[in-house]
């Protein structure tokens, strides 16, 4: 463990609180892609069975948990508590698209042909994809709302401290995990556009974002 | 390439 990887699953756990808490207090998700929720919940539903066959540390699968829960909470709030207002009609994100191949990758490129070990690079490569119904929705709708890009800008800055805690752990233990470090580059990738909108228009302007 | 018990992140 080391300080880039705990900013990281810091970072993530901050990003998931916002999001639960905004939907839960506002008692609605308007703007929020229950698409992409889901599909968080399958990567951690997939990446995280090894609950029950290793245990690493308390930390590890307490947060684990955490993820889990929060995760699946989220999805709740969406499709069945506050379901009236999700917006279902810009929430139209085809993940077919992404369910499709990235299971085709998974049993192409993983470390082992094991059911656990297909399941995980599952995962790995789902996270990398599972924020773009979000972000078509927000180029669907033209504008989020500020929480939304702070959600955002947390989820994707996890994923950019993992990055570096892998750079971390090359150098001080030649730990190398490249399906993780291809797939995690991928998706900050994926947040670079945003990242630049958050910084001029949400941090400088209005504190909301409206696309151009 | 870690494996199993080796895969200690999240």
């Amino acid at each position: 463990m080391n300080i880039f990887r705990l900013a990281g699953d810091v970072s993530h756990l901050v990003a998931i609180i916002i999001l639960f808490l905004k939907i839960w207090k506002s008692k609605s998700c308007a703007g929020i892609s229950g698409k992409s929720q889901v599909l968080f919940a399958l990567v951690f539903t997939s990446r995280y069975l090894d609950l029950f066959t290793v245990f690493i540390s308390a930390y590890n699968t307490i947060m684990k948990l955490v993820f889990l829960v929060l995760s699946y909470a989220t999805v709740y709030l969406i499709y069945m508590r506050f379901r009236g207002s999700y917006d279902s009609e810009n929430d139209s994100f085809r993940v077919e698209f992404l369910l499709v191949p990235v299971t085709g990758l998974a049993f192409l490129e993983n470390y082992a042909f094991t059911p656990l070990e297909i399941l995980w690079t599952f995962s790995i490569f789902l996270e990398a994809v599972a924020i773009m119904p979000q972000l078509f929705m927000i180029t669907k709708t033209g504008e989020a709302e500020s929480i939304t890009t702070h959600y955002l800008f947390f989820l994707g800055l996890y994923r950019a401290l993992y990055l570096a805690n892998w750079v971390w752990r090359y150098h001080t233990e030649g730990f190398f995990d490249q399906i993780a470090v291809v797939s995690g580059v991928v998706q900050t990738i994926f947040y670079c556009d945003f990242f630049y909108l958050y910084v001029t228009r949400v941090l400088r302007g209005s504190g909301k974002m409206s696309l151009p | 390439c870690p494996l199993g018990a080796e895969k200690d992140e999240l």
